[in-house]
C-alpha cells in the first residue's frame, strides 16, 4: 500500500543519508519521490564540492553513491545474503576502506560475498575461495583459506 | 535468515560438482581472468528463477549447461542449490535444467513451482529486482536507473 | 605527429592555468576519486571539436566552465590549447567558449573553423569517431559496437 | 574507395591475430566484413576454450579482446596520441604485465597517457603526473614524477 511505501522510503532515506556523510566524508545526499514520474529521485554532493547535476559526478564518486543506496537497502531490510561482483574497481584505496570499514558492521546482518582482484579487499574477508581453470575450460574451488582472528 | 551453502553441477564453466560454505563474516572469491568467478553470481541469479538471458550473458537457456572443454565432452543437466538456515530450520531451492528443455525447481526437496519460489523470498529482498546482487560493471546503476526503476528497489525493502 | 603539451584554463575543474608536458614514453595521470583525472580527457575532446553533451558529461555546454567551488567565483570562459610536433613543424589547435555561447577555435594561433580542425587531423586516426581515446568505462566498448561502428574505426585507420 | 577499405581491414585484421594471440597466450581471433550488415564481426578465443558467441567472455577476456582491437588499430595507422582511462581496471595482474609489455613497444609510434589507480600500470610510466583537490573543487597538478631509466 502506499503507506508502508513511504513510510519504507524515509527509512531508506534516512540510512542514506547517513551513509552519504560517512562515505563521502561530510557529503549530502537524498532521495525524493517524483509524483511526475512516480519514481525515486537520488543526489549526492561529495564535501566541498557543488553539484548541479548527478551526470557530474566522477566515476568513482557515481559509484560510492550506488554503494551508499546499497547499504541503505540492506540496513532497512537486510537480505539473506549480499553479492558484489568488482565493485571496488572505480574507488582508489581510501575510498574502498571507507567501505570496506561499513561492510564489516553490515556482513553482522547479511552474508557478504566479494569477487574481487583487491589486496584490500582480501585482507578484510574471513574466507577466501580462489578459482582456477588448470584443466582448460572447467573451472574448480582450489583454496580456503580461513583469516585466523 | 542467511546463506550457508551453495552447490553447482554442469552449470556453466563448472563442469564438475562444486560446493561453496559460507561461514559468518565477509567472503571473498578471487582467481584469474575467465576462472569463472562472475558464473558464480549468474548461478544464484539463474537458481531464484531468472529467464532474461541479457541478466545471464546467455543467447538460449541452454547455454548454462556446461558445453565441453579441450578434454571434456558437453553435460545434459545443469544443476544450482542455494541452502538457507534461520533460528529454527533449514531450506534448500534447487533449480535444475536438461539439454531438453525441461525445468524443474525443488523447494526443500519438493518439485514446486517458480511463483512457489519466490513466495518462499517475498519480503526478504531477495527476488527478481533485488538490490542484493551486484554483477560485474554494474556498481554505477543505481546512480544510472530511472526513477521508476529505482522505486521498484525501495519497494522490495518494504 | 606527437602530443607534446596540453594547457586548461577553467576548463570543468581546472580552474587555474593547468599545463602539461609530455615527453617520450608511457605517461600516467593518478589521483584520488573525483579529482580531476577524467576531466582531462574530456578536454582533449572538446578541444578536437565534440558537440555532443553525453560524451562530455554534461546538459548544456556551458557545463564545461569551471562553474566555483566553495573558495573560488566561477569563471566565464574555459581554454584548451593541444600542442603537437612533427619532424618539420610545430601546431596548437586552441578552443574557447564564453559563457554567452560564443566558441572559437584556433590552429597555430589563427581563428578558423571547426571543419579546419578536423581537415588538419584528417587520416591521422584522431577524429571523431577516433579509437585513440578510451574513456573511462568505456574498454569493452569494441566488443559491444554494432558492426557497423566497428567498421568506421577500420575506416579511421585507413 | 571500397579497395583502400579492405586493405586498411586486412592489415588491422592481420595486426589483430597477432595481438590475440599475445594477450591471450596462444588464443585466436579474427575480423570479418559482413555483407549483410555492412558490418565488422569480431571473435576472440582464449587458448584451450571453446567460446561460441563473444557474450559468453568474462568481463576480463571482453577488456583483453577490446585492447587487442586498440592496439591493431594503433599499429596499422599510429595516431599522434592515445589516452586510456583506467583501462586497467577489469585486468587481474598477469594479463595487465601482457598489456603493459605490448604498450611498451606502441609507445615508440604513438604518445602514450594512461589514467590508472594500479600500482604496475605507474611502474612502467616514464612521468607520472598526480592530481589533487587540496582546495575544494580546484583541480591542480601536485608532482611529477621522471622515473631514472
Ligand atoms: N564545470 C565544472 N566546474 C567545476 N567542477 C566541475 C565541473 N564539471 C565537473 N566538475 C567536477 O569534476 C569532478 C569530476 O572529475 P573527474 O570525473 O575528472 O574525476 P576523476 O579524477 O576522473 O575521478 P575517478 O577516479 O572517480 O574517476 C566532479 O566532482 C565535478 O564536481
Ligand atoms: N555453458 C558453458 N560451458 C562452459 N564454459 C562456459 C559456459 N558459459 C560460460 N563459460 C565460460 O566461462 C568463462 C567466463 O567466466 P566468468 O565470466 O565467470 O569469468 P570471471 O572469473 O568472472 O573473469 P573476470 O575476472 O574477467 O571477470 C568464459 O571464458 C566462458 O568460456
Ligand atoms: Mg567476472
Ligand atoms: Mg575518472
Amino acid at each position: 500500500s502506499r503507506d508502508v511505501f513511504f513510510e519504507t522510503l524515509d527509512r531508506v532515506n534516512d540510512y542514506y543519508k547517513k551513509f552519504i556523510n560517512k562515505l563521502f566524508q561530510g557529503g549530502e545526499g537524498y532521495l525524493k519521490y517524483n509524483p511526475d514520474t512516480d519514481g525515486i529521485e537520488m543526489f549526492a554532493q561529495p564535501s566541498g564540492k557543488k553539484i548541479i547535476r548527478m551526470e557530474m559526478l566522477s566515476g568513482g564518486e557515481k559509484a560510492l553513491a550506488s554503494v551508499a543506496l546499497l547499504f541503505a537497502l540492506i540496513e532497512a531490510n537486510p537480505p539473506p545474503f549480499c553479492f558484489m561482483d568488482e565493485v571496488d574497481g572505480p574507488l582508489d584505496d581510501a575510498n574502498l576502506m571507507y567501505v570496506l570499514e561499513t561492510i564489516k558492521d553490515l556482513s553482522k546482518k547479511t552474508q557478504v560475498i566479494f569477487i574481487t582482484h583487491n589486496r584490500l579487499t582480501m585482507e578484510v574477508s574471513g574466507t577466501i575461495y580462489g578459482i582456477t581453470m588448470e584443466e582448460d575450460g572447467v573451472s574448480k574451488v582450489v583454496s580456503v583459506r580461513l583469516a585466523s582472528f | 535468515m542467511r546463506l550457508v551453502k551453495l552447490e553447482l553441477l554442469g552449470f556453466k564453466s563448472f563442469c564438475d560438482r562444486t560446493v561453496f560454505h559460507f561461514s559468518e563474516g565477509i567472503t571473498s572469491i578471487v582467481g584469474p581472468n575467465g576462472c569463472g568467478k562472475s558464473n558464480i553470481i549468474d548461478a544464484i541469479v539463474w537458481a531464484l528463477g531468472e529467464r532474461g538471458t541479457k541478466a545471464l550473458r546467455i543467447k538460449e537457456m541452454e547455454d548454462v549447461i556446461f558445453h565441453g572443454s579441450n578434454g571434456r565432452k558437453g553435460l545434459n543437466i545443469a544443476e544450482v542449490t542455494i541452502f538457507l538456515v534461520d533460528d529454527k530450520n533449514e531450506y534448500s531451492i534447487r533449480r535444475r535444467l536438461f539439454r531438453d528443455g525441461t525445468n524443474e525447481y525443488f523447494l526443500n526437496g519438493k518439485s514446486v513451482r517458480l511463483k512457489d519460489i519466490q513466495d518462499f523470498f517475498l519480503g526478504t529482498g531477495i527476488g527478481l529486482n533485488t538490490y542484493a546482487i551486484i554483477e560485474q560493471g554494474r556498481i554505477e546503476s543505481f546512480v544510472q536507473m530511472k526513477p521508476q526503476e529505482r522505486k521498484i528497489l525501495i519497494e522490495e525493502a518494504g
